[in-house]
């Protein structure tokens, strides 16, 4: 109970760790367990060194840095147990140009490491170009959901205005 | 343990029976706002146990099912069938040795969800286990919703820490 | 006290249903107060009928849909009072390009219908052409902002991959 | 009464002293994530008065002063000033007749805001006075935060009420 938690803890950081120094050249970030020696019944903080500056709390990075942080701290659960789906939806919206081609390694790096199939929802033409294969969803008929394979450049058809 | 194919019918806007293969590495879903890809998505947490409707964005679980439009009637049943392939042999042995599995939940209106594995009826509790057994739950962190990191990041710590007993 | 937030709440109720309907051409919704009769305990509710659709909360709306009715609301709220600053930081994230083709058009109304002046912060390159002008924030020297006018060529490649 | 101008000197990470115009119509904000984009406008919500520092993603107040790099040392004020065109007359009379008022607040390590309106010295109170008769306070539902229509949507009910109180 207590012990598998606190191993798991331990693995999960270390994945954290060196998720977040890929991404961030030079900065460095850990999780911690806070308020209480009980690990099912403490905290879980995430504290952060982005490149160049102070450590400090998650809430202190940019709204984008913040959720790439999050990202690498999923994927960081992931890798300490890889689940044979693993399904992300539109979790690169926040992301600039520069941290979505990050975010895309980080995930190639996830599918070079497991077996696991990703479905990765997106609106974004970057995540676009890295997928495997595409499929877009429709509505032709109003209200009602169609699904088919596309390509790239369809893909980015259907997300351009109407 | 591969998840190798998803079917859906009537299963919120995916009125018309769709059937996507889950092929290997990343497979992306696209589309206007709107068009059904997070219903997709939890039309994959539905068949794997998912208890909660909330998470499902469904005042009670019956929203799931079809429910009309001006064109078309709303529908009574919603079914939604997971194909896995077990040829590592890996998926619990109560399954047997099938090579293939496929997991379907039913629900009608006014009567609940009824689940089956390889046709044979069986309990909630059973395919949650299965699932479980193969840390791929409904709520399992590596399916991550849309709204969830950010959520994540303006959690309580207590409730962040949830997610670390998911995986554990 | 409970007449002026009555009042009020006629007023943007009036604002939001007049925006959704533009927005969703053929939908309808409004708001309600609920779970208490009197104006400062209730609760507010915003009910949602889409293009063909039966009506429901605002909670059955894609991701997408949620956030376009939750800046109409936003509007709605300012028309019935407007600031002289109006500011809004990444709004447009989760919208799709016929969606923020919509926003803007909502955007270009509340500035013929007032005047007020308008920040805008995006990452969305529809968006920005739509801007009467654009300051680009960069931190040439690393953790230090510096903020500069630029064209839109010059802002499309600020945001993409560096 | 027209807001025209805002100066940010040693505001999170505005250390180098900048000014922009506010001109008419709708002005972009662009460049990459973590750029000062989101500084910007809570360095303009900060200098109407806000009193929460959580709402401006610190610990305490002083966290908004620039906190240093590996190049650079922390300093120990900040500084923001806006400049309001009041050659409409409409600004509360209690400020005089100036068409031009310059607001500003400034935070000293260690010893907390003080605020002045055209060079003198004034209380909060009257700066968060000064906005609220415009309609324009700090936490005025014309601010949308990043990530705040997210908390709008997913907000309880009574908590959405307040959106409307703040504006009637
Ligand atoms: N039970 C139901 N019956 C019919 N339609 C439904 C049902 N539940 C939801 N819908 C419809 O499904 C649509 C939402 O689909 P979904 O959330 O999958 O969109 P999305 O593609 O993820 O969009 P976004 O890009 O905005 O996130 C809504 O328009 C909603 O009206
Ligand atoms: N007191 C401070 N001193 C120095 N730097 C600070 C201070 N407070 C915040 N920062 C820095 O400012 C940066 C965040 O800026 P901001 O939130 O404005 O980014 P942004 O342009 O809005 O990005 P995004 O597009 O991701 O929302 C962070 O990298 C943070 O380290
Ligand atoms: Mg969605
Ligand atoms: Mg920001």
């Amino acid at each position: 109970g207590r012990a598998r938690l606190r191993e798991a803890f331990e693995v999960i950081d270390g994945h954290f760790r060196n998720l977040f120094q890929t991404l961030f050249e030079g900065g460095e970030a850990h999780l911690a367990l806070v308020d209480s020696e009980d690990p099912l019944e403490a905290g879980l903080e995430i504290n952060v060194s982005p490149p160049g500056k102070k450590l400090g709390s998650l809430s202190l990075m940019s709204g984008g840095e913040q959720a790439l942080t999050a990202t690498a701290l999923i994927f960081a659960v992931f890798l300490s147990n890889p689940a044979p789906l693993c399904a992300l939806d539109e979790v690169d919206a926040p992301l600039d140009d520069a941290n979505v081609d990050r975010f895309c390694r980080m995930l190639a790096e996830m599918r070079r490491l497991t077996d696991t199939r990703f479905v990765v929802i997106t609106h974004n033409p970057v995540t676009m170009s890295r997928m495997d294969r595409l499929y877009g969803v429709t509505m032709a008929e109003r209200g009602v959901s169609q699904i088919v394979s596309v390509d790239l450049q369809e893909a980015e058809r259907m997300i351009a205005a109407e | 343990m591969r998840f190798v194919r998803l079917r859906i019918a009537g299963f919120k806007s995916f009125v018309n029976p769709v059937e996507a293969p889950i092929d290997e590495g990343v497979t992306g879903i696209v589309g206007p706002n709107g068009c059904g890809k997070s219903n997709f998505l939890e039309a994959l947490r539905w068949v794997m146990g998912a208890t909660s409707a909330k998470a499902m964005r469904a005042g009670g679980m019956e929203d799931v099912i079809f429910s009309g439009t001006t064109e078309r009637p709303a529908r009574n049943h919603a079914e939604v069938t997971l194909v896995i392939d077990n040829s590592d042999g890996l998926a619990p042995s109560r399954l047997g040795r099938d090579t293939v599995i496929e997991v379907s939940r039913r629900i009608t209106r006014g009567q609940g969800s009824t689940y089956r594995i390889n046709g044979r009826e069986t309990r909630a509790r059973d395919v949650q286990l299965l699932f479980a057994d193969a840390s791929s739950g409904a709520n399992s962190p590596a399916l991550v919703r849309q709204g969830q990191i950010n959520e994540l990041i303006a959690a309580k710590p207590e409730n962040r820490r949830r997610v670390l007993e998911e995986a554990a």
